[in-house]
């Protein structure tokens, strides 16, 4: 699975995931990413691409929740991106990057490593595959 | 409004710590040149929707990524890829799902977002719109890399699905007469 998620100075959002789905999977299955809320979502506030096991992405509504969380009991993105991580099921079935109109950006993940990079308007720039520390 | 930012991934799990160098710094390589792709869109103005189909079709193209080419494969061992995008503003969203020839599956569900009163398109109906549209499709063959064929057979001898990157481990018990597990 890919993703992206952008922010422009004016606030506008945008997120997009791309996907093969699972090696070995039944033909005609379908996974997380398509499902609107759960693989790709994004509103006012923030948006967001997951990637990872796609039923429990499902069952969760992972990408909706972050924006949900934001929106309703005011978590910042880093804490609501954290929160719906943690929450989408046992470890090493979830990842997710997210930006949000402030231009804050959040990549949490419970797997060994997920594949991301990151950058912001003030020169901020990261590419890496496991915790950095 | 504190500025522009841009995220992106290449797939989670579980990514062997000592992964070979060659098979980690060209996937590294690939993330930078994306990164660099969206941040010059974003710095020329571009709309951050324009930002995320144009950094998903680089990554869709890289063979080194479940997606585009490179997706894994089913259990028949073919190709089924799906999509979707957001645009955060408006709430509009496309999405696809079954793709077996287009080169780029976010594109196509761009299209589903701008050009259908729907969200979702799939399969066949999918497939028939994208030829409409005359997206670019190849043969399902291009998709289809030895590394993923190799996967596959891994998988169906450990009887199991595998996330992306999960190394198979041995067969695990089977419940209620097929593997229960992602």
């Amino acid at each position: 699975t890919v993703g992206c998620v952008a922010v422009d100075s004016a606030g506008n959002l945008a997120s997009a995931t791309s996907t093969g789905g699972y090696v070995n999977k039944m033909v005609g299955r379908i996974g997380d990413t398509p499902v609107i809320g759960a693989g790709t979502y994004a509103n006012h506030l923030c948006a967001v691409s997951a990637t990872g096991k796609g039923e429990y992405i499902i069952r969760a509504t992972v990408a909706r929740e972050v924006a949900a969380l934001m929106e309703y009991k005011g978590l910042s993105l880093t804490e609501a991106a954290a929160y719906a991580v943690e929450q989408s099921g046992p470890r090493g079935c979830c990842g997710l990057v997210a930006v949000s109109a402030n231009g804050e950006v959040a990549m949490p993940y419970n797997t060994t490593g997920m594949f991301r990079a990151c950058a912001t308007e003030d020169g901020y720039t990261e590419v890496a595959i496991w915790p950095k520390n | 409004m504190v500025g522009w930012a841009i995220a992106l991934h290449g797939g989670a799990g579980d990514i062997p710590m000592d992964l070979p160098d060659e098979r980690r710094i060209p996937r590294e390589t690939a993330l930078r040149h994306c990164l660099d792709l969206g941040v010059s869109a974003l710095k020329s103005g571009r709309h951050p929707l324009d930002v995320t189909e144009l950094v998903v079709r680089e990554l869709e193209n890289h063979p080194d990524f479940n997606a585009g080419k490179g997706s894994v494969l089913t259990t028949q061992g073919t190709v089924e890829m799906e999509a979707s995008i957001m645009d955060g503003k408006t709430k509009r969203c496309g999405a696809v799902s079954g793709l077996t020839t287009v080169v780029n599956p976010i594109s196509v569900a761009r299209l589903v977002m701008e050009k259908t009163p729907h969200i979702y398109l799939g399969f066949d109906g999918a497939q028939a719109f994208a030829r409409a549209h005359g997206v670019e499709t190849v043969e399902s063959s291009h998709f289809i890399t030895p590394e993923n064929i190799a996967r596959l057979k891994q998988a169906k001898e450990f009887n199991r699905v595998q996330l992306d990157y999960t190394a198979p481990t041995p067969n695990l018990p089977e419940v209620s007469g097929d593997s229960q597990i992602g």
